[in-house]
Parts: C-alpha cells; structure tokens; sequence
C-alpha cells in the first residue's frame, strides 16, 4: 500500500538534489538520471512546483525546466521602491515642519 | 601550554560546585571562552536551520569568573521562538548523551545552551529569558548562548552573544551598556520588554595545537570557497526582508512626527527626543545596511578585476 | 568569465548597490534636516 508513496518521496528527494546547481535542465536528461520515463518526470515536476517545493516552470516546447524564482529579483526592487516612498513622506513631513 | 586549557581537573570543578561562588553575586561571571570545534559546530548547526531556529548545548568547565567551553552538540528540536520550552522534546537525548559521554571519558558537564536566531540579531526573547532563568535555578552555572547565522554570512564574522540572566527583581547597579545591534521591527517589543533582564559576557576563542595544524592545512581550501562564493547573490532574501524592515520603521517614525508636529504644546520635551533617536537610529540601520551590501560589492570588483581582466 | 550575461547580472548588482546607498544618504540628510528643523524651531520658538 505504501510503496508508491515511498517511491514518490524517495525520488522526489533525489530529484530535488538533482536540479539543484542548476537554472535550466532538460527533462530528458533529469529521466535518464532517475532512470524514469520523461512522462513521470514531468507529473512529479508539476506535482513539485504546485506544492511551492520548487520554484520555477516548465518549458513543455523545449522540454526543460527552469529552475529558479523568477520573482526573486523583484522582491528586493519592490523593497527599495517601498524605501523611497517612506523617505519622500519623511522629506515631506519634516518640510511641514518648517513651516 | 595553550592546549593546557583543555585539561579538566575534577577536583578542582567540584570545589566550585561546593563553594558556588555565584550564588551571592548575578553578575559573577563575566567571560566566556569558547573552543574553535565548539564555534565551528555551533555555526555549522545554526546554519543548517536555515530560517528555522535550532538549538543545542554546551560542555566545558569553569574557570574563576569564566566559562570555558569545550565542546557543543545538537538537540533533535527545532522553532525554539515558538514555542515555551522546547527544550523538553530532547530530555531524553539530553540525558542519554551526558551518560553516554561519562562512559568514553568525556568528563566535561553541560555548561550551558546555544540557539539561533536567524536573521535578527543575538539577544534573548521573553522565551529565552524564561528558559535561562529555569536553568539557571536547577542548573548552575548555566550560560546561554545566541547565534545569528544570517548575520554572520551577510557581516562576515560570526554573530554570537552570550548572556546571563538577573534574577527575578535584581536591580543591576549599573546600566550595562550594550553594543548597538539592529533589531526588526517585528521583534523590537520583544527586546525592549526584556532586555534589562540580562547582561552580555564577554567572549573570546581559543584553539589547541592540532586545531592550528588542521586549520593551516585547511587555509588553501579556505581561500578557495572565499573568492568562489558570492554573499552579495545569496543574500538577496534577507538583504530585501532588512530594507522592507527600515521602510517599515521610517513609516512608523514618519507618523510619529506628523502627530508630534501637530501636537507640539502637549508633547513632553523626552518624548522629542525619543522621536528623533528613533530617526538617528533608523540612519544607523541604514548605515549598516549599505556598508554590509558594499563590502560584498567590493569583493566581486575587486574579483572582476583579479580574474576577468588578464588578457592572454 | 566573459559574457554579456556576466556583465549585465554584474552591473545591475552593481547599480542596485549604489542605489541602497544613495537611499541610505538621503535616510541621514533626512534626520540630520529634521534635526535642524527642530532647532531652529525652538530656537525662533515657532510651533
């Protein structure tokens, strides 16, 4: 009963090892390491990235997957942009101040 | 002679136990040594956390007003903030690991606890505060010991404290001064509530003869990782998660002006002045946000420059 | 490393870094204005 659940984890696990050093790796490739059909491959990709353990999507045309927050860059962008907002109220309100 | 520190005289250890020269006195201990293994073990430990904070202890010895820290080893436990005493789920381990030590020849007892704070700074919560008082009851000498790995790798040096609790009541007799640390806003209560209750202790480190050879051996390798790693790229979470933190707080004391502003005949005159340290600090945290994201841009410059700038 | 890529990811490294710090110099003149605000406030007695 429990074997397929095992299997999932176990792959999942090498999977995840897997692709870590990399940004861009072909799906073909990740089934020949796993010694899985590139069909598995990519339902066990999709289950990963739905469940937030990866974080990237897959190229169905290329078959690859990319690998890596495409967000990541904006969040320090979206947290410098909050800073400027704070100091033009900051500068606005010492201005007030001199009035 | 400097691995003569590493020699643990019982005797000794049990004379301090009788004589308990800390009990007439809460501000008896004021240094701490701690081991290069038992550093290098913590961090290690506290980094493998990640976000998540872990926790472990510590076995050494005392000396005089000092701890001497040997050795360090870690607890199956994990998210010490968030819960009262999670020390509780390792008892078993804990007590399992002292005896099995007796039994190898390991004669050092468990002077003390380390745990991680990740991310924002190294002080003790009301959590902390609590679990170091119940130590420091039943356990003396107990030490606690605060690691911020996030710190570490963003700083470049390890991020450590190490504290003592006052006891319930005690007025210290003098305001022990603190090294200024940035603390997110999210915890500034936390710290602010508690801090009076317990005073930092002096840390320095120490090595043995093979730790300097296997160390010499490793400088290669060191250097290697150094100028192959990029702490500028893998900082980029908390690096975003500190300037949100500093906006935040500009926001809070850009308020606090407004409503000061608008009610200058009522404001006391401390009040004034606690408005415009807040400012002073948040240019303080903003400072060290800047330096920190410099230096680590200087060291990719200088990289660049080192490496991608031979022509052949 | 000689890339396009290299430089591009390298430079905006670089940008990102002077614009925390051109932030965090406007964060000082800030206090430092609003510290002269208030001086010169008490000082002319201006509330």
């Amino acid at each position: 009963n429990y074997i397929e659940d095992l299997l999932k984890n176990v792959r999942t696990q090498v999977l995840l090892k897997l692709i870590k050093p990399y940004t861009k790796i072909q799906i073909p490739f990740i089934s020949k390491e796993l010694n899985m059909p590139k069909k598995d491959i990519e339902e066990l990709l999709v289950s990963l990235i739905l469940d937030n353990r990866i974080h990237g999507h897959i190229d169905q045309v290329n078959r690859l997957l990319e690998h890596g927050d495409r967000l990541k860059g904006i969040e320090k962008s979206t947290a410098i942009d909050k800073w400027n907002t704070q100091l033009t109220t900051l500068y606005q309100t010492v201005c007030h101040q001199v009035c | 002679s400097s691995d003569s520190i590493f020699f643990y005289d019982e005797a000794a250890q049990a004379r301090f136990q009788r004589e308990q020269p800390w009990a007439d006195n809460p501000d008896y201990f004021k240094r701490v040594k701690i081991s290069a293994l038992a550093l290098l073990k913590m961090v290690v430990h506290a980094r493998s956390g990640g976000t998540i904070e872990v926790m472990g202890l510590m076995q050494g010895k005392i000396d005089g007003d000092a701890f001497i820290v040997m050795d360090a080893f870690a607890l199956p436990v994990e998210g010490t903030e968030t819960r009262v005493n999670a020390q509780a789920d390792a008892n078993e381990y804990m007590v399992e690991y002292s005896q099995t030590n007796k039994l190898v020849g390991r004669l050092e007892n468990v002077v003390g606890w380390y745990h991680s704070h990740p991310g924002y700074g190294c002080w003790l919560s009301g959590i902390d505060v609590s679990t170091q008082l119940l130590n420091q009851r039943f356990q003396e000498p107990f030490l606690a010991v605060v690691i911020d790995p996030t710190r570490t790798v963003s700083a470049g040096k390890v991020e450590i404290g190490a504290f003592r609790t006052y006891p319930r009541g005690y007025q210290p007799p003098d305001e022990p001064v603190s090294e200024y640390q940035t603390i997110p806003l999210s915890k500034i209560d936390d710290f602010g509530v508690h801090c009076k209750q317990y005073y930092a202790l002096d840390i320095t480190y120490f090595k043995s003869s093979l730790d300097c050879h296997l160390l010499d051996l490793l400088w290669n390798k060191y250097w290697v990782n150094t100028l192959s790693s990029s702490p500028l790229l893998g900082s980029g979470d908390y690096v975003a998660g500190q300037i949100s933190d500093l906006a935040e707080k500009i926001e809070r004391a850009e308020s606090q002006l407004a409503h000061s502003h608008l009610g200058s005949f009522i404001v006391a005159p401390q009040k004034k002045n606690e408005e415009e340290s807040q400012l002073t600090k948040i240019t303080r945290d903003s400072a060290k946000i800047t330096v920190e994201q410099v230096h680590l841009l200087m060291s990719q410059v200088i990289k660049d420059i080192l490496f991608n700038s031979v022509r052949l | 490393i000689e890339s396009e890529k290299f430089q591009d990811d390298f430079l905006m490294e670089y940008n990102d870094t002077l614009l925390v710090t051109y932030l965090a110099m406007f964060t000082n003149c800030s206090s430092t204005m609003n510290e002269l605000v208030d001086k010169f406030n008490t000082a002319y007695d201006r509330h």
